[in-house]
């Protein structure tokens, strides 16, 4: 079940495109799948990384560089997307690092290699073929040697020594419970290799990596969207579903109270919220995170120390929308904390407007959320459905806000955030004039929405 | 839904996180547009990808191959005037009405239901034991004027929200409710007058519930979906 793609490291959106006069060795091959082609390329002793493209024709190109400034550029192609070797891009071992092809030339003491073909001045029997692996005067462990890479160095009182690269589960360590991990452990603790995030297969899984743009599933690597105590990953093997993976914690750093805490309300989804409340918006108590009744559950607060895991306050240790806790009712088993109100991350108004703004000539040209207003006269980044030739008379000048429709919610502006079309300026309505906003009933007919059909409950006869 | 029965509400949609969980509520008020409440939302530019809409089923968590049931994914959130709570969101494709699904209409401008309408709450959340959790349940409850309800609540109810009276029962919007619908029915056809926004109690018999008041907000509605 393990597929060729796991040795690839893949860059959407990229080709490698050769420097000049090496255009030549590229060896397309047209109409093969995208694991026919890892496959050969795989197999292929001259073969380090292809271009993938899928448009014009799905083309399959195999490669003998990586990418290096003086072979071969990444280019950006909507079109092509780059799988490159692992063992040629990592700078850290997996294992003994046998499979190990990058480019440290020198040793842990700093003398630099020799070159693998000399035999100057070291005498020796390992010989460079294409298979070794044993290229100019890098760091290799063509015999397996425990402590990784190593190399005959220039020095003729030191015949030979290990390069000290690190090993992958090192190289990177992890804080927490490493949500933020993104290095290029790719095997289990156990030793199983694990299935890459864009595969369903040997086991299907919620994870596609489009959907979780910020959890970086990168290949095959060890990666922890959901919040468990460790990093972890699918394996390729059918019968062991998931599993954790080994990697070293960073050396702690002093404790003290992070800046991004808040104690009295909540920033966007409320992981550093770490005030007192607890009771959900209904009213229920918590459950304490120390325990395990009436809910059983894996947040045991010493596994997740950074989260704040204390008696039974609402907390959101799991990136959910906002803080939660679990609730002391057992017919319940998590509820959110919705009652912990937001901190207010409107800026401050920087200027007043009477009425609905109507008649604002001020030089606000901001939002309430501290975004520079579009030029009214532009078609970008929005296309303006309200700008100086339809509104002749409300003095659309600059990107000042203004409030051309009578919007009342005060003025307003198109923005220069693509996401945001419009949105309403830092301004406030002046002190002591507010009107009602709402009007007695009337009689209003609707045609065609809010329709449904209700069932009658038809007495049998 | 405390206090409320397994019932139909079409333009009523369950909003979904990537892992297909149904966290609030909301309403369809337009093919291409749900509106729902800020505080379910972790920003108004959030990331939406992986969220979606569920809609034109019964079920909370219906089975794979249900053939009624639409799943739209979420592409944009428009955060609504400060006061207000709402946020607007864009489906990725526009839904498709049918006996199951259908959209709601919204109200006239600064419309005020009058006292004693009878309108309803529909939603997927906690029932605290009164109802089956697992369907779409739907509860009703009369409409009761601002200057009554302050009565409740010492003068903190604002003209941006509307009441329900008290009944002597627990009837109200709980956990996972959030941003659905208080629907009021005009003639034959229903307007979505409120939106549900989380309460410091489920049901709690003898007191009023509170809704953001729609029509206050309809122009910026409108206005959403047309810029």
């Amino acid at each position: 079940y393990r597929s060729p793609l796991n040795d690839f490291q893949r860059s959407e959106g990229r080709e490698l495109v050769p420097l000049k006069g090496s255009v030549d060795r590229v060896r397309p091959l047209p109409g093969v799948s995208l694991e026919e082609c890892a496959k050969q390329c795989s197999e292929s002793l001259d073969c380090r990384a292809f271009n993938y493209e899928t448009r014009p024709s799905v083309t399959c190109k195999l490669l003998p560089w990586i990418r290096d400034t003086n072979s071969a550029e990444v280019k950006r192609n909507v079109n092509s997307d780059l799988y490159e070797k692992k063992d040629y891009l990592r700078q850290c071992t997996v294992g003994k690092g046998t499979s190990y092809r990058g480019k440290v030339s020198k040793t842990v003491s700093g003398r630099e290699c020799q070159q693998w073909w000399s035999k100057f001045p070291h005498d020796h029997r390992h010989t460079p073929s294409a298979k070794n692996g044993l290229e100019l005067n890098y760091c290799r462990n063509p015999d397996g040697d425990p402590s990784g890479p190593w190399c005959y160095t220039t020095d003729p009182e030191r015949r030979y020594e290990t390069c000290g690269i690190p090993r992958c589960e090192d190289e990177v360590c992890m804080t927490c419970n490493g949500e933020d991990y993104r290095g290029q452990v790719d095997h289990t603790v156990e030793g199983l290799e694990c299935q890459r995030w864009d595969q369903q297969y040997p086991h299907q899984h919620i994870y596609q990596p489009e959907k979780y743009p910020d959890k970086s599933l990168d290949d095959n690597y060890c990666r922890n969207p959901d919040a468990s105590p460790v990093p972890w990953c699918y394996t390729t093997d059918p019968k062991v579903e998931r599993q954790d993976c080994r990697i070293s914690k960073c050396q702690k750093t002093l404790k003290r109270s992070r800046p991004t805490h808040t104690t009295y309300c909540f920033r966007n989804r409320g992981e550093d919220y770490r005030g007192k409340v607890n009771e959900t918006t209904s009213g229920i108590p918590c459950q304490r995170w120390d325990a395990q009744y009436p809910h059983r559950h894996p947040f045991y607060p010493q596994a997740y120390e950074c989260k704040g895991l204390e008696e039974n306050y609402c907390r959101n240790p799991d990136g959910s929308e906002a803080p939660w806790c679990f609730t002391s009712v057992p017919e319940m088993r998590t509820a959110f904390c919705l009652q912990i109100k937001r901190c207010a991350d409107d800026i401050e108004a920087e200027d007043c407007y009477h009425e609905n703004g109507k008649n604002y000539q001020g030089t606000v040209r901001k939002t309430r959320k501290g975004i520079t207003c579009q030029k009214w006269s532009l078609n970008t980044p929005h296309r303006t459905k309200i700008n100086p030739t339809t509104h002749p008379h409300a003095n659309l000048t600059e990107n000042y806000c203004r409030n051309p429709d009578g919007d009342r919610h005060g003025p307003w502006c198109y923005t220069t955030d693509h996401k945001t079309e419009f949105d309403y300026c830092a301004i406030k309505q002046c002190a002591g004039e507010k009107v009602s906003i709402v009007e007695p009933a009337e009689k209003v007919e609707f045609t065609e929405c809010g329709k449904r059909e209700d069932r009658v409950n038809m007495k049998a006869r | 839904i405390v206090g409320g029965m397994p019932g139909n509400s079409p333009w009523t949609i369950s909003l979904r996180d990537r892992k297909g969980q149904h966290f609030c509520g909301g309403s369809l008020v337009d093919a291409k547009w749900v509106i729902s409440t800020r505080q379910c939302f972790s920003s108004c530019d959030a990331d939406l990808t992986g969220y979606s809409a569920m809609m034109g089923t019964l079920f909370r968590d219906p089975k794979e191959g249900e053939p009624s049931k639409q799943n739209i994914p979420l592409s944009k959130i428009v955060c609504g005037p400060s006061e207000s709570f709402l946020v607007m969101l864009q489906l990725e494709t526009p839904a498709q009405f049918n006996e199951r699904v259908s959209q709601i209409c919204l109200p006239p401008e600064r419309f005020i239901v009058p006292e004693g309408n009878t309108c309803e709450i529909a939603g997927w959340g906690e029932t605290q034991g009164t109802a089956d959790e697992t369907v779409l349940n739907v509860a009703q409850m009369p409409v009761l004027s601002n200057k009554e309800c302050n009565k409740f609540f010492r003068g903190r109810v604002k003209e941006n929200e509307m009441c329900t009276a008290p009944v002597q029962i627990p009837v109200g919007a709980c956990e996972k409710d959030y941003g659905g619908p208080l629907a009021c029915q005009n003639s034959d056809c229903w307007v979505l007058e409120g939106v549900m926004i989380p309460m410091r109690r489920c049901g709690h018999k003898g007191q009023p519930n509170i809704f953001i008041r729609v029509s206050v907000y309809v122009d910026w509605i409108k206005k959403v979906m047309e810029l």
